[in-house]
């Protein structure tokens, strides 16, 4: 079973055209194995993206180097699976 | 498992497994309203099957929804199996509903991706698409919402395999897909098709991304706007999309729903939340449906 350990999902609210020129460069970026939960599409509308704990790094170090703002909203996406799961089992019972 | 309808926890999530025995127990105990249809076999050798409500009549006019072609959305198909009771306990009750039901027929397919739903139990919870291999790739799967005959390979849809957008090889590769095309195209009478998705709490008319060039559009964005005030329209740039091709075929009333699935938890929304979002989408759900009743073309 696949497991999101350290994973994180990370919200841009996203400031010009620029950047979503930018976010979606990353997009086409396929070696990060990025996740777009919400894609990059309008500068009236937040991008969401799920990054795998191995690339957590080389993901901000890309949005810093390119001033584009951003904030942490799961830090762990493993503890809320892992939550889901007992909340399953819970109900199974 | 579930001896009856009524013992069934509808605030969790549950496996294919069970929703389908579930179904059963639904036709079982409202026999007069609810039929379940065989529309085929997905990649997986799945059965896929449609709740039909209908009172009688030969193709009535009829209104499509189907829930979790996205797999990983799973408040989607959680909402639909909400929703299927709901349409099936309110008849005879509910006025409005009763009227709908006694003109027209409502199709209801609870799991629209049956292989990436038993896939997000067993193997990735995070598993959008659709699990058919494609020759040539290590990657699998088709997002089967972009696999439409309606602008197919456009902007929003990736060409690559590995891409979560991957639109497939041709429109309707997707078996899934083809099933719903099948009926749908050989019914010939759907006046409304309403496909539910879930994160950003929207409602999506057809080709919403081209701004204007549906010629219904002044009329799907006004008569619902009003009404359906906890969700807003986007533009949403996705090519090869369910609505498109159903308003293509002639369907004017073609709705995506995006379920509110966003904030902290993501697609990993808690199951105490199932009930309040199938609710409030009821509520929008069948303003939608009287509408189409009551606007016939």
């Amino acid at each position: 079973e696949r497991v999101f350990i350290g994973d994180q999902v990370i919200r841009v609210n996203v400031q010009s055209e620029e950047q979503i020129q930018l976010l979606q460069a990353l997009e086409n970026q396929q070696e990060w194995e990025l996740d777009f939960w919400l894609h990059p599409v309008s500068t009236e509308l937040p991008v969401d993206i799920r990054v795998p704990h191995s690339s957590v790094s080389s993901v901000t170090e890309y949005l810093i180097a390119h001033n584009i703002h951003y904030s942490v909203i799961i830090n762990n996406l493993q503890e809320l699976l892992d939550e889901e799961k007992a909340e399953m089992e819970e109900n199974q019972m | 498992n579930e001896f009856s309808t009524r013992s069934f926890n509808f605030g969790a999530y549950h496996r294919l497994e069970t929703i389908y025995s579930w179904m059963d127990t639904l036709v079982a105990q409202y026999p007069k309203l609810v039929t379940k249809q065989d529309i085929g076999r997905s990649y997986e050798n799945r059965p896929m099957y449609v709740l039909k409500f209908s009172t009688g009549g030969n193709k009535r006019p009829a209104i499509w929804i189907d829930t979790g072609i996205h797999s990983r959305e799973w408040v989607s198909q959680a909402t639909g199996v909400w929703t299927a009771n709901k349409i099936a306990t309110d008849y005879g009750t509910d006025a409005s509903l009763t009227s709908l039901l006694n003109t027209m027929d409502i199709y209801m397919l609870l799991l629209a991706n049956p292989d990436g739903y038993a896939y997000t139990h067993s193997n990735d919870r995070m598993w959008r698409k659709t699990r058919s291999k494609n020759p040539g790739s290590v990657c699998i799967g088709v997002d089967p919402n972009r696999n439409w005959d309606a602008g197919f390979g456009g902007p929003g849809a990736s060409n690559n395999p590995c891409s979560e957008s991957y639109h497939g090889p041709s429109a309707h590769s997707e078996i899934e897909v083809k099933n719903v095309v099948n009926l749908i195209e050989s019914h010939g009478n759907f006046k409304s098709f309403i496909s539910v998705h879930a994160y950003s709490q929207l409602l999506m008319y057809p080709y919403g991304y081209s701004c204007g060039s549906v010629p219904h559009q002044p009329e799907l964005v006004r008569k619902e706007k009003h009404t359906v005030e906890s969700h807003l329209f986007l533009s949403d740039p996705a090519s090869g999309g369910s609505i498109d091709w159903s308003y293509n075929l002639g369907i004017k009333y073609s709705f995506a729903f995006e379920l509110r699935d966003t904030g902290r938890y993501g697609f990993i929304l808690p199951a105490n939340q199932i009930i309040p979002t199938a609710t409030e989408t009821w509520l929008a759900l069948k303003h939608i449906m009287e509408y189409v009743r009551d606007h016939p073309y």
